[in-house]
């Protein structure tokens, strides 16, 4: 349930969408995330780091996201820190 | 392993080093130790593709890769975390002039083989130079470019790159014998281009403005908390980010609302099925994510609700559930319902608690008149009135001092107001609660 610990899911939600799991936030563009795709974006993770896919944030998930890593996203779409750094110039 | 799209289009690499980590947090790393690390971390990626590394001074630009440790903010968009979350970054290759920059965290504790409680350089730098090289993240176990920290390796003399690594760079570069590394030219496919720019919209000047407050309601839905006001809304993130200082339009994005809804009264997400209820006068709909289900709306006389006057509730003036108990609260006139939503044989039941209604003045030190309330945080229970808002902690209910804060500061990106004035307690106007700031 999102409800039974909010900021541990909000948590895991933000990590996801730091790297790359979830497409970016954008109120103008983009459909509230639904609990399929978070779903499917927390099985990704998990298979990318080589845990079980369960689909849900459970004790091993938390841990893997606590690991220290690389700040680059695992799942590098348009959002990639390049392209990102090459608009934040433009509009600069 | 998974290649970025990009690469040098060339062989001889330079680079530099701008500085290094603080001896006070990594007082086993001499600068001699720092060079020689870097300079094994290049040499394992020089071993497995032709290439090869070239020291260059910092002062005469730099060269191609760039090394630096930094702390927090260090001016290219990503900054660090303190100890421990993200260790370090690299650009990947191409004209632009962070291309092939490296950057090392330097709140971590560095180290020669990352023991007692510190973190290896050697295995972080071959990983951030393969980077540097072009290599995106690798699933695959073992690979130097997994995205987890894996510790530090045997012994970085006799490293060699896994597999999965040498045939990433080799893909990239070629093999450093005779032979066709990943096919005749082992240049990537020309990446599709772009999308065009897209014009800045200006902002709409009728729009409800946010920093006025006044919100129909207030929702914490998966994570992010929407701000409702007329036909429009705001979002924010659980960090505090306003996704856009304008607001978005409700039938934009809630599809199944009636056409030309320019009021929401309540909203809140149902814990025992994540589905998003939406009360509007004496109706109510549940969405399955943005979409409202078939069969609604439904009238709110089936909630049950009957005020102690024996009227039927006609309207939901707030929403939320609390996180201390799990249990749903409806607000109506200055009287709440409590719910237990819990499935039962796969229904939701939506019958008040025996009990109810109790007056709202029971949540003492916040307004009995909300605006909404949700669950937030730790799960504190926050109530918003007007353009502020009040938290009571965790399973907290008679708080009796309560000192809101601004909305439209802490919520909604709005300058704050010029002068501060004593805030007055809700309950008795004409009696002041101060802290010492005031």
């Amino acid at each position: 349930s999102t409800s039974s610990n909010p900021e541990q899911y909000s948590s895991a939600v933000d990590w996801l969408g730091r790297y790359g799991y979830l497409p970016p936030p954008d109120p103008r563009t983009s459909k509230l995330q639904t609990m399929e795709g978070i779903e499917r974006a927390i099985r990704v993770m998990q298979r990318f780091g080589g845990i079980q896919e369960t689909g849900v944030i459970d004790s091993e998930t938390l841990k893997l996201m606590s690991t220290p890593r690389c700040s680059l996203p695992d799942i590098v779409g348009s959002e990639d820190m390049l392209k990102r750094r090459r608009r934040r110039r433009r509009k600069r | 392993y998974a290649l970025s799209g990009l690469k040098w289009h060339k062989t001889e690499l330079t680079w530099s080093l701008h500085n290094f980590p603080s001896p006070s947090r990594s007082p086993t790393l001499t600068h001699e130790l720092v060079e020689g690390i870097l300079t094994h971390a290049f040499k394992a990626w020089s071993d497995a593709a032709p290439l090869s590394f070239r020291r260059q001074q910092s002062d005469s630009g730099g060269g191609d890769i760039r090394v630096s440790f930094f702390h927090f903010l260090h001016d290219d968009g990503y900054p660090f975390d303190g100890r421990g979350g993200t260790l370090a970054h690299a650009f990947f290759p191409g004209r632009d002039e962070v291309a092939g920059d490296t950057h090392f965290d330097d709140h971590e504790t560095w180290s020669y083989g990352g023991d007692g409680g510190s973190t290896d350089l050697f295995t972080v730098a071959v990983h951030e130079f393969g980077h540097a090289l072009g290599l995106s993240h690798s699933s695959t176990d073992p690979s130097i470019m997994r995205p987890y920290y894996q510790g530090p390796v045997e012994s970085i003399h006799n490293f060699q790159l896994d597999l999965d690594d040498r045939l990433a760079i080799q893909q990239l570069y070629g093999v450093k014998s005779d032979g066709l590394p990943g096919g005749v030219d082992p240049d990537l496919p020309v990446l599709p281009n772009p999308a065009p720019p897209k014009p800045t919209q200006p902002s709409e000047p009728s729009f409800p403005k946010r920093c006025q407050g006044g919100f129909d309601a207030v929702a914490n839905i998966r994570g992010e908390v929407f701000f409702f006001k007329g036909a429009y809304f705001w979002r924010t993130t659980r960090d505090g980010s306003l996704l856009s200082l304008n607001p978005a339009e409700i039938k934009n994005f809630w599809t199944g609302l009636p056409a030309g809804t320019d009021k929401i009264d309540a909203v809140y997400e149902r814990r025992s099925d994540s589905s998003i209820v939406f009360f509007i006068g004496s109706q109510y709909w549940v969405f399955k994510d943005t979409v409202a289900m078939s069969g609604y709306p439904r009238p709110l006389s089936e909630w049950g609700m009957i005020r102690k006057s024996g009227a039927v509730v006609d309207r939901v003036d707030a929403a939320f559930i609390w996180a201390h108990n799990g249990k749903t609260y409806l607000f109506s006139r200055g009287e709440f319902w409590r719910f237990d939503e819990s499935r039962k044989d796969g229904q939701v039941t939506t019958r008040p608690e025996a009990g109810y209604p109790r007056d709202n003045s029971l949540w003492a030190g916040v307004p009995s008149n909300m605006d909404d309330i949700i669950s937030w945080g730790g799960g504190d229970a926050y109530f918003f009135k007007d353009n502020l808002y009040w938290v009571l902690k965790s399973g907290g209910l008679n708080q009796d001092i309560v000192t809101p804060k601004s909305i439209a500061v802490d919520w909604l990106r709005c300058p704050a107001p010029p002068s501060t004035s004593t805030t007055a307690n809700p309950r008795l106007p004409g009696k002041c609660s101060c802290d010492l700031r005031d």
